[in-house]
This record gives C-alpha cells, structure tokens and sequence, in this order.
C-alpha cells in the first residue's frame, strides 16, 4: 500500500499550525 | 461529535503509531523497572504536543533514556523484533550536549515518524538517546542486520539528515554482537 512519507519542511510546519 | 471529527481529520496521521519510552536509573531496581512507557502518539500533531511537553534531552540526568518504538516493540534487544537487528551508532563527546545533542535527537524523531527511509523504513524498529556523564550516544536500531541493503541506505540517509561531514565515519553495529562483546568496544558490522 501506500506509505505516509512527511519530509522535515512539512513535519516543521506541523509544529507551528495553531 | 463534530468537534472530536474536526479533532481527527484536522491532523495528520503518520504511518505508524509510536510510543515513548523514558528510563531514568535507579540502581535498586532492576532495568525493568526503570522503564516506563510515556505515550503513544499517530499524528503529527501530537507528536509535538509530546516534544513540546518533555524536557530536552540535554536537560536531562546523567543514566536517563528516552526511546521512541514502533508501537509493539519493546526498546531492549530481547524483543523478538529487534533482536536480529542493529543500531546504527552515533557517539557524542561531552561538550556536542550543548551544541548537537538536541538537534540530532529531533532530527533523529523527524526521520522516524516522517518515514524518511522510504521502502526501507519497514526495517526501522525505533531510536534510543542515551545521557551519559561519559558522552552521550544516540542510536536508530533495525530489525535485521544482515539486510546489507538497507541498513547502509538507512545510515547513508541519516547521516546526511544530521548534517555530519563526509569525514565523520558511523558504525552499525549488530545487537548480538553489543550483548556478546568482552571489552568495550563493538565491532561495526557496516560503515558509512
């Protein structure tokens, strides 16, 4: 199946969203 | 009911659910019993809930843990998933605490949960950072060390992710060999 790949930018952005 | 939907779609699942594992020394126990499971987390953002929420690592005592495992796996080599496995090693001196130490232990967690290792991230069983008044290690463990093929892909990746230079060497090291060994020193099973 398909694997759920975050890259560092995205997983960073995670850490900021409200 | 349509906050706690809003709650769930709003984030975003990782592939895996990961648990926390924190170990802090306590001689008149027995290792065991120093282990404690923290939380399991499947999202990104409670991932940073989480990191958010613990002391750093450099903040913590001489003889403390954090692990973080795929949920199911035990952070010790006698679980059956780890115990043909390996851990590619990262060893720090004293005074990297204070500059490196938290920033490749993050780095370190990024490349777990986002599965940065791609098809070989199947082999990834988890990481351990060690605090210790010696130099503190930080290490990914597999479950197969004889997988050549991706082992060294998983250390190629990790060791470009934590910035080091093409001079710095790291070394896996098969866990049979960790628990077998009569000195101090492991041999490395591959390099990169």
């Amino acid at each position: 199946g398909t694997r759920i790949i975050y890259d560092r930018k995205f997983l960073m952005e995670c850490r900021n969203s409200p | 009911r349509e906050a706690l939907a809003a709650e769930i779609w709003d984030k975003h699942p990782l592939q895996n659910r990961w648990a926390l594992w924190f170990f802090k020394n306590d001689k008149s126990k027995t290792w065991q019993a120093n282990l404690r499971l923290v939380t399991k987390f499947s999202t990104a953002e409670d991932f940073w809930a989480l990191y958010s929420h613990i002391q750093l690592a450099s903040k913590l005592t001489s003889g403390c843990d954090y692990s973080l495992f795929k949920d199911g796996i035990e952070p010790m080599w006698e679980d059956n998933r780890n115990k043909r496995g390996g851990r590619w090693l990262i060893t720090l001196a004293k005074q990297q605490r204070h500059t490196e130490l938290d920033r490749f232990w993050l780095e370190t967690l990024l490349c777990l949960i986002g599965e940065t290792f791609g098809p070989y991230s199947e082999d990834i069983c988890g990481a351990v950072i060690n605090i210790r008044a010696k130099g503190d290690k930080i290490a990914i463990w597999t479950r197969e060390a004889e997988n050549r093929d991706g082992v060294t892909h998983i250390g190629r990746v990790y060791k470009e992710r934590l910035g080091l230079s093409h001079k710095v060497v790291i070394g896996y090291q098969a866990h049979a060999d960790t628990a077998t060994k009569s000195g101090s020193l492991t041999k490395n099973k591959f390099v990169v």
